[in-house]
């Protein structure tokens, strides 16, 4: 589902050139479920984003189900965002002025879901992650963790092929964080769901099919693990 | 230096009422360090803001170096928020127009500290934290866990005698966390800082003197723990 080939991103120019990532390559089969593991500042958040359609690289090649990204334009890029790529942010990223359920449902009107198989997809994403009760919520209103499995409910209720989940656990206790890795697993296992998940937490990556590290922009380890 | 009696926070009224805080007793010495722990929902972050002046309980005394935060107004809370208490927020809440280096100056300029002082102090806490090559980065030029350690860095800076962290280590991996956690560590030991940190991670609940439990806006728990 995943193809790239030596992506690589840098940010500035010259003297004070950051290279994010400096050549990554990495395949992903459809419904494995990856942990993508590093130190702080490696590249991790990048690569997720080139992956999501929400950045380009400045060098390499990308295949997205096959499809070369370099012919994506903007506009279909924006329709499988919003309807194929699920996307879980490692701010949260919630619109402040919006519910709950205005922002879980947003990413659905812009794919031109219709509206009453989008309102039974809010309410069953946000009571899968324990937080239906917050519906009517606006984001300053709800606990860290709370806003968080809102954010993780509005990338899962389109029924994304490819799920993107960047330290979605962060603001999470052990139980949140495990209720959290349950959905997942059950999307992996009984939708064929593949999920790249970008974690410090061991438990997590312990529950993935794979880990993936990444250090200075470059992957330095990728294994198989069987610890399920 | 914190003692506080029957907090209570209610959000909202009538039957939609959000109690947050139901009644939470607790007294810190000085040069305690003490780990707040509690499911999503529980209350941490509501307690936090309450003990560091951001706000006000529905009821309930809170007496703060033996004064009462009720006597406590506006301008005197922002200017002890500014230079005797160190906040650390779990959204980090950076300014993403200005630099790190400003960010982590500015309540250093509000409590009306000299430039050449304040200078110093950023540099040193930036690099204290591993972030001092950031200084010119705006927040959305850093990752994740670089600007959680600007943040970090903006709370120490001043030289508070309180220092409130919540969730502090919740985007950083295993050893950027224990950075962390040595600097406060160091800060506990060599300076006397009292230390409340919000918490998931039970290696940074471990090296804290004790712990705090808290669940539906009570406390379920308070214990000394002698692993350190
Ligand atoms: N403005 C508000 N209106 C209504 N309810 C609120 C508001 N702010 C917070 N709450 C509720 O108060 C409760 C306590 O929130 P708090 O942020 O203190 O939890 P927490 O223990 O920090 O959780 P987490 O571990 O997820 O960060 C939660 O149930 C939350 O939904
Ligand atoms: N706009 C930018 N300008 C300059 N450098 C940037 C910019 N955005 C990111 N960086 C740098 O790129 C590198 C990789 O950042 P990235 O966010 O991918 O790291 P990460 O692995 O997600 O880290 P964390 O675990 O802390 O979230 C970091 O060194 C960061 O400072
Ligand atoms: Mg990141
Ligand atoms: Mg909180």
């Amino acid at each position: 589902i995943i193809a790239a080939r030596e992506l690589t991103r840098q940010y500035g120019q010259g003297e004070s050139t950051v290279h994010a990532l400096a050549g990554v390559s990495l395949d992903v089969e459809p419904g494995e479920m990856v942990a993508l593991m590093g130190p702080s500042g490696s590249g991790k958040s990048t690569l997720m984003q080139i992956l999501g359609l929400l950045d380009r690289p400045t060098s390499g090649t990308y295949e997205l189900r096959g499809r070369s990204v370099a012919q994506i334009g903007s506009g279909e890029a924006a329709r499988l965002r919003g309807r194929r790529i699920g996307f879980v942010f490692q701010s949260i990223n919630l619109l402040p002025r919006l519910t709950a359920r205005s922002n879980v449902e947003l990413p659905m009107v812009y794919a031109r879901m219709k509206p009453p198989e989008r309102r039974v997809r809010v309410s069953e994403s946000l009571e899968r992650l324990g937080v239906g009760h917050l519906a009517h919520r606006r984001p300053s209103q709800m606990s860290g963790g709370q806003a968080q499995r809102v954010a993780i409910a509005r990338a899962i209720a389109p029924g994304p092929d490819l799920l993107l989940a960047d330290e979605p656990t962060g603001a999470l206790d052990r139980a949140s964080g495990q209720a959290v890795l349950a959905a997942f697993q059950e999307l992996n296992r009984d939708l064929g769901l593949t999920i790249i998940v970008v974690t410090h937490d061991p438990l997590v990556a312990r529950h993935a099919g794979r880990i993936v590290e990444l250090e200075d922009g470059r992957v330095v380890a990728d294994r198989q693990v069987e610890d399920r």
